[in-house]
């Protein structure tokens, strides 16, 4: 049996928001400790990895471990059918072939259930090692997703450069060349609206707007952003998800031919 | 010409 309700239902449609422009459909992966979705998107370019830890939700019962696959439009359209201040439980029988949606709203006044077909899916797991990164930038999230709407409209490439000074995102296109540079924030009264920078060595690497654009879907989960960089190796933007968990998204750079 | 790397360039399947 596994069950997991969510107070803050909105939660999980926004998680939803944040997973289904690069993702058709994904295994979830629950267990005791809570539930987990790595997948590729179609591409193989990026990686998405969604963490979210038991001890989030206001009840959570997984008495065997259970992988479900699920197409995520037909997911997101069960979704879109809880209100935003919906009490929303996932629950399944062990190996069971569908899983069971249940939307409450708050007075208790109105409990809806969606069933959906699950599906068997060829789980493709990858390892990420843990990896010292040479630059971690936090910034606002709505800063974030402006920067890459905009700097979209002059290439389909970003490079990213961080220096003790700040940050660099540029784009270089047909009708010229956009730089935006943030500067590390001096002071600040909210946390969330700083811009933070830690920095062991320089790095510049270029990635595909298309993806990082992909990758702001998840701007409503979270009010800041982190970018983690280091050389030749994968770019990760990762949403944290209030008490229960993260959404990271891994991007390869671009490389020369 | 610029490519676009692939993520299983650097992550291995476990």
């Amino acid at each position: 049996m596994f069950e997991a309700r969510l107070l803050q239902g909105s939660l999980l449609k926004k998680v939803m928001e944040a997973l289904k422009e690069l993702l058709n459909e994904a295994a979830w992966d629950c267990s005791d400790a809570g539930i987990q979705l790595q997948a590729m998107d179609n591409s193989h370019v990026s990686l998405v990895s969604l963490n979210l830890r038991a001890e989030g939700f206001d009840k959570y019962r997984c008495d065997r471990n259970l992988s479900m696959g699920m197409n995520l439009g037909s997911m997101s359209k069960i979704l879109k059918c809880a209100s935003n201040e919906d009490i929303i439980t996932i629950k399944a029988q062990d190996n069971a072939d569908t899983v069971t949606f249940v939307f409450e709203s708050p007075d208790q006044d109105k409990v809806s259930d969606y069933e959906m077909k699950l599906m068997n899916l060829d789980q493709e797991h990858l390892g990420i090692p843990e990896t010292d990164y040479a630059c971690t930038i936090r910034l606002p999230s709505s800063e974030f997703a402006r920067i890459c709407r905009d700097l979209s409209q002059f290439g389909e490439s970003m490079v990213i450069s961080c220096t003790k000074e700040g940050v660099r995102f540029s784009a270089t296109g047909d009708i010229g060349t956009g730089n935006i540079k943030l500067a590390q924030s001096a002071k600040v009264d909210k946390e969330e609206e700083a811009v933070v920078i830690e920095m062991q060595e320089p790095v510049s690497l270029t990635f595909a707007c298309r993806y990082l654009n992909s990758f702001t879907k998840a701007t409503s989960l979270s009010k800041s952003v982190q970018l983690s960089m280091s050389p030749e190796v994968p770019l990760v933007v990762e949403y944290k998800i209030e008490d229960i968990g993260h959404v990271r998204y891994y991007l390869a750079p671009k490389i020369e031919d | 010409k610029e490519l676009q790397s692939k993520i299983t360039k650097y992550y291995y399947h476990i």
